[in-house]
């Protein structure tokens, strides 16, 4: 199963 | 107030072309250094900036800092109603809650002038590290379109495999599977045609091709695009806008759970 990461996952909220 | 024109209004154009798939709305902070925008998608899987400066404007003022939110969708549609070779000045004057679009035709003979009501956006603006990318791969932004409309017909993934030699674009699906390998150019008349890799690193990501196909809407700006990867970080494809700045995609890969 390939499971689709989203961008919180390496960007960080400012 | 903010004032801005592009004597090659098309350039401006194919900015929001390359945009409105992805984000059908977003905010523009306006600077005296420039236009940027930063913009997630709906669901969260990728994210775009751009950045405009302001020495590539014929003409460029913004007495204070403003942040303009924009339908893409509208601003697209009205742009459509500029001629090829028009001017545009984009302007927001002080206390107004519109944009005005201007476009003037090259024999100055035709003037038009359209206004769009700014909108309340709740963004989000996430914080992008400086990264020292295992691989950079440049290349023919036809090329890349091409790949990433062919992948989609195999699959929802591609696999794009980076080696010091060559970069491979793989996908599979229920129908088959299929991959595209380009090896480095060696020899090539024109910079703009040849596919070069920078490598410190060899890379393996999946991406979904949906996204990618979403990015290559603004390959009209740019005959190169550049692929920068590293192993666990997103993907971030980049299309230089002339030399005023640039559109960076950025995209969150899939794992293998």
């Amino acid at each position: 199963y390939i499971r689709q990461l989203s961008m919180h996952t390496f960007f960080v909220t400012l | 107030m903010f004032e801005a024109r592009l004597a090659q209004g098309s350039i401006f154009a194919k900015v929001i072309e390359g945009l409105r798939e992805l984000v059908t709305e977003a905010t523009w902070e306006c600077s005296g250094n420039g236009i940027t925008l930063q913009a997630m998608d709906s669901s969260h899987v990728a994210l775009v900036s751009l950045v405009l400066r302001s020495d590539g404007f014929e003409t460029y003022r913004c007495d204070r800092n403003m942040s303009l939110g924009i339908s893409l969708t509208s601003m697209s549609k009205v742009l459509k109603m500029m001629g090829k070779d028009d001017t545009l000045t984009i302007r927001v004057n002080d206390d107004s809650d519109a944009i005005v679009l201007s476009m003037e035709s090259q024999n100055q003979e035709e003037f038009a002038e359209y206004e769009l009501r700014l909108m309340d956006l709740d963004s989000e603006h996430l914080g992008i590290p400086d990264t020292d990318y295992s691989c950079v791969v440049k290349m023919p932004s036809t090329k890349f379109s091409r790949i990433c409309r062919d992948m989609a017909i195999l699959g929802d993934s591609v696999t794009i495999c980076s080696t010091k030699d060559g970069v491979k674009f793989g996908a599979k699906g229920d129908v088959g599977q299929g991959s595209i390998r380009l090896n480095q150019s060696t020899n090539v008349d024109k910079e703009e045609d040849a596919v070069s890799i920078e490598l410190r690193e060899a890379v393996a990501l999946t991406f979904a091709v949906r996204y990618l196909n979403m990015f290559c809407k603004a390959a009209p700006l740019s005959n190169q695009v550049n692929l920068s990867m590293s192993e666990d970080t997103p993907l971030m494809c980049e299309f230089k806008v002339g030399d005023m700045g640039h559109i960076r995609f950025y995209l969150a890969p899939k794992i293998e759970d």
